[in-house]
């Protein structure tokens, strides 16, 4: 807990100002490289001038899929934690949404492992699950679900802090409905009972864990040689996975391996019970990471350059290629494996097949089985009880820090809060009454947003034909 | 503007959701503490 908070860079961009955010994207950033190629746009590094920071800017063409968007960037910014990638900000450019977001220079973890070619050491293992778990348990006790944790979707900063990224098909978790029914994620990492359509919770989000701890240990999950489909069948039928070759791992490890792949959700291990663990209690600070870190940063930057004068030497040849992301924010080579998603959503990039080391990996993009709106529906869900946390988790430390320096310079902070007649409201409620509230905000905050969406589209529709008509009468001449 | 409006409906909500978790917190600690 102390290690998060000392960590915690001395100038960071909080939310872009409002005098940043009616300008135009170029004036208040400077692009740099671009990162990668998303299943929904690019990203690209970018300077924010007034600050000198970096950041990543994602650019999604605005014909994509809106919802998704939103939701994204919704709970990206609901978030408040040094372990999930911050949001600052977007801008609309052209045809392009363009989303400021926090940048992590190590990129992400599997990025990390395929540019050293090589897989982590148990410290480093720890260190980053470590930061992992404590993302999670955030995203938890926020009773949302990442539903795509992997190696892919961990990113690092250089000062070797893990963060949590891509939060495309996260899901949010409310009172009425405790558990989702939505067949997410990407196909090894998926728990068994997210496979099972028997309804799921946070806890999925730890088998996903173990199964990225496997990742980072031998570089691949379970089953990776194996059609993803198939793997889909096998995991809710075989015992749980376990490491290729068990010998090779400390006791600790492979115990703290066995607690995330429980196959009875009801008797995984929360974020905050494995924070316990003596796996990760004993873990070494972020520095462990640092020779990592610089050995990739460097790798990347000599691949880049060669990469550079290649490019100089045949000037003709475009490398956009046909190779998919799988909205990883940091460009993930072939031999990432992709997060599926319904044909017709964002990252409908299904179906393209990958070569790789002699086996066939299917690159499918996020798969959503059952839309979540149907699980409004589903009345037979039961309220599953969120665990005790028995020690104050982290979070709320770095909270209380936070709300601490939120009133030394409350000036600064331009969050509006709700005025202090309707925390008098709030306080006068029942335990019951602020769960049943906080739990029919998201709803409510999608409902409101779907009807300005409409709203938006009715506007647009009109102006969108009359360019249509007109572009169609000029080709007629 | 679409964003603008958007931003605004987020940044209340969530400015919303942070006084009912903090509320929540609170009284959380608090049952701790009596007990």
């Amino acid at each position: 807990e102390q290690v998060q908070l000392r960590n915690n860079p001395r100038r960071q961009l909080k939310k872009l100002s409002e005098d940043s955010l009616t300008k135009q994207p170029e004036e208040v950033f400077d692009v740099l490289e671009k990162l990668g190629e998303g299943s929904y746009g690019s990203v690209f590094k970018a300077h924010h001038k007034e600050t000198g920071e970096i950041v990543a800017i994602k650019q999604v063409p605005v014909e994509s899929d809106l919802q998704e968007i939103i939701k994204e960037i919704s709970i990206m910014q609901q978030c408040n934690s040094p372990h999930v990638v911050r949001y600052y900000g977007s801008y609309f450019k052209n045809s392009d949404l363009w989303i400021v977001m926090e940048y992590c220079g190590a990129g992400s973890v599997s990025d990390i492992i395929r540019q050293r070619n090589k897989t982590l050491g148990e410290d480093e293992i720890a260190a980053i699950l470590q930061s992992t778990l404590k993302g999670l348990e955030y995203l938890h006790f926020m009773r949302k679900i990442h539903r795509d944790i992997k190696a892919g979707n961990i990113l690092l900063n250089s000062e070797g802090q893990a963060k949590l990224a891509d939060f495309g098909v996260a899901g949010q978790l409310t009172d009425t409905m405790a558990k989702r029914n939505t067949v997410i994620g990407t196909p090894f990492w998926m728990a068994p009972e997210v496979i099972q359509e028997i309804g799921y919770n946070c806890v999925a989000d730890i088998w996903s864990l173990g199964i990225t701890a496997i990742e980072m240990a031998e570089g691949k999950p379970p089953y990776a040689d194996i059609h993803p489909m198939r793997a889909i069948f096998m995991i809710p039928t075989n015992p749980p996975p376990t490491f290729r070759n068990p010998e090779q791992w400390s006791e600790p490890f492979r115990e703290f391996v066995s607690q995330c792949l429980v196959k009875s959700p009801e008797s995984r291990a929360t974020a905050t019970q494995l924070l316990q663990h003596p796996f990760i209690k004993n873990s070494k600070s972020n520095s462990v990471l640092r020779a990592l870190i610089t050995e990739a940063m460097d790798l990347k930057l000599k691949k880049q350059e060669a990469q550079q004068r290649e490019q100089d030497a045949e000037d003709e040849e475009n490398s956009d290629d046909d190779e998919v992301d799988q909205g990883t924010m940091v460009r993930a080579g072939a031999s990432d494996l992709g997060t599926v998603r319904a044909a017709g959503s964002l990252g409908s990039s299904s179906g393209t097949m990958i070569e790789h080391d002699g086996t066939m990996e299917s690159q499918l993009g996020t798969m959503v089985i059952n839309s979540d709106d149907e699980e409004e529906d589903a009345g037979t869900m039961k309220r599953s009880e969120e665990t005790v946390q028995p020690a104050k988790p982290s979070f709320l430390e770095y909270f209380e820090q936070k709300e601490k320096e939120a009133n030394k310079n409350s000036d600064n902070d331009n969050r509006k809060l709700p005025a202090e007649a309707d925390m008098e409201v709030i306080r006068s409620w029942s335990v019951e009454e602020l769960r049943r509230r906080l739990a029919s905000l998201d709803p409510q905050m999608e409902q409101e947003i779907e009807e300005i969406r409409q709203r938006y589209q009715a506007k647009r529709q009109p102006i969108l034909d009359a360019i249509e008509a007109k572009k169609r009468r000029q080709q007629n001449f | 503007l679409f964003m603008k409006e958007l931003e605004r409906i987020v940044k209340s909500y969530e400015a919303y959701r942070q006084a009912l978790l903090t509320e929540l917190d609170i009284r959380k600690q608090r049952q701790q503490w009596y007990a």
